[in-house]
């Protein structure tokens, strides 16, 4: 159930659509300051069924849109492409990979799709339901977040025990 | 219910003072629970590192947190390992040694876990089998080119 | 005293703006009273860096923030310079490039303010005049030693 | 007005007195995590009348009394001395420097002395009143703390402003 690929456009900084193949083992992701990074871990965390604006570093969820710069003009709409590897047949499809797609237009409008069929959201969540991929647990840690996981609030480590167990 | 908590509960435990050990070559960590109402109450972390007094958490210096906070999260994905991680600069507050041992802890879990790591430090890139370098040729344009494969250049 | 306050902003202000061009090479930083209640409204940090778009300040990364703040800070002690100046690990999310842009800084304004910076980046150390390490031989006890002093070893 | 000596004993981890000389100029001090350089940055906030036991890592006061290891006893008192040049005569005093010096015993009992003469921790935070040196405004930045100058609180950064105007 590893991740395979990742494409995404319009969504935060990347203007022109960016496609990211992935392999079994460890990937790293490396640049320099601004140039996008964690952008690219705000797509996964998107696309996973995100849903607060805040924890995406924005006010409002089109804040994830491509704003535009000083040379180009922002655009009206957020995909982000998630396809994972389905050859155990976790997933209750009778695909090889599932892809999850995310789109956010500049009127509010959202679709969701699970190997290019529409869907809701809740059917996302659902997907992963269980199989320790998604937005809560402890899979995917932010910058700045790590030491949440010592956090005072032992409530906050519950979440994260609860997931676990 | 309760009593599948209990054990899930304990091996965490377990490996937390394992991955402690492993990760600071000695000392001693625990995670107590906070009274007896096991599914509400809230959960402490112990930590001693090597040689030191056993103190709270609060005392420990950047580097030493951020090494625990680690360890923990190892400890949580021994038990149960998910399919893919994804860690943005979870090294961060680590001085090169430690990064180095991360490194190799990566190394060692990545057979159960695809990791996906986003790092300015060389010790975890090193530990990488693929390396993507995001850039911003055009300002304010993020582009990705692929710089390294498993086993080649 | 309203007049007074109402200077030392303008000032800091124009600072801002410099000091930020200068470590991003370009774009712009202002500081804008929410109100007309000089004495007691807060103040709304506004910064782009260059070729970007005017976005929120929670938008930027980790590195812009962090060098953004050092901006800010050294806009204030243009202003008003402290005749020393202690700093933690302040440069911790910057990448090496930023860092050095910070370290030539520190340069600079160590003709009015005595720095002591306590750092884990080459950048910094090679700006410094004067370093001490410090050491746990013994484990749990601190024990410094001078390290490299001016124009020496 | 630079910081010339530093002198800490029995603080934290430093249970061996230590002595740290500084000139004009910039001084950097590294090592490895947990070796004591934060520990050095809290002693210069604690001399200087920093009140709270929290700010200082620890929950209460005698936190920062060095509290042994495994193969040593720890300590009844902790002691620290900062020595500023005064050769500009900024500081109400005929002396060419002034040591500020600060004690806490594992009692409870606190000790403030300048130039080796008992006074009280308001003297201290009077004498450094207007010289930008103190535990509040902007000459002492702690680790992790860099991005509080950009807090969303206004509130914080108006405290900056006005030490700064
Ligand atoms: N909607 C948007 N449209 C255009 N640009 C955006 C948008 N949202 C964020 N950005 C830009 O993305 C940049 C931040 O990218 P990101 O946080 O991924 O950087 P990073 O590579 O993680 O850097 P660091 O190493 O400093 O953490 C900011 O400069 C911000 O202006
Ligand atoms: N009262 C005390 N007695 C003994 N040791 C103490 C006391 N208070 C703190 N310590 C120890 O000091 C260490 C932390 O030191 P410090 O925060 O200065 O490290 P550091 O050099 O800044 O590391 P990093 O690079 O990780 O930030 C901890 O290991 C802690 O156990
Ligand atoms: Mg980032
Ligand atoms: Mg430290």
């Amino acid at each position: 159930m590893y991740l395979k690929r990742l494409e995404i456009k319009g969504f935060k900084s990347f203007a022109d659509k960016v496609d990211l193949e992935f392999d079994k083992g460890i990937t790293a992701i490396v640049g320099p300051n601004g140039s996008g990074k964690s952008n690219i871990y705000d797509s996964i965390k998107w696309v996973l069924g995100e849903q607060s604006a805040k924890t995406l570093r924005g006010s409002k969820m089109d804040d994830i849109i491509f704003a535009g710069t000083e040379s180009r003009k922002g655009l009206g709409c957020a995909e982000v492409s998630l396809t994972i590897d389905n050859s155990k047949k976790m997933f209750p499809y009778d695909y090889s990979e599932i892809t999850v797609t995310r789109r956010l237009y500049k009127s509010g409008e959202s679709e969701y799709l699970i190997n290019n069929t529409q869907c809701r959201l809740k059917d996302i969540t659902e997907l992963f339901m269980d199989t320790g991929i998604g937005t809560d647990g402890y899979s995917l840690i932010g910058q700045g977040k790590i030491e949440e996981i010592l956090s005072s609030k032992s409530e906050d480590r519950r979440m994260l025990f609860e997931e676990a167990a | 219910m309760k009593e599948q908590f209990e054990e899930k509960f304990i091996i965490i435990k377990n490996n937390f003072n394992q991955t402690f050990k492993e990760l600071f070559g000695g000392g001693f960590a625990d995670l107590k629970l906070e009274n007896d109402d096991i599914l509400t109450c809230g959960i402490d972390i112990i930590v001693q590192p090597p040689g030191k007094k056993l103190q709270s958490l609060s005392l420990l210096s950047g580097g030493e947190r951020g090494l625990s906070a680690i360890a923990l999260l190892f400890a949580i994905l021994r038990m149960k390992p998910t399919p893919f991680c994804v860690l943005d600069e979870i090294e961060a507050a680590l001085d090169d040694a430690n990064v180095n041992r991360f490194a190799k802890f990566l190394k060692d879990y990545s057979k159960d876990t695809q990791f996906i790591v986003i790092t300015h430090r060389k010790g975890s890139m090193a530990a990488a089998d693929m390396l993507y370098g995001v850039t911003m040729e055009e300002k304010g344009i993020s582009k990705v080119i692929s710089l390294k494969l498993k086993g080649g250049n």
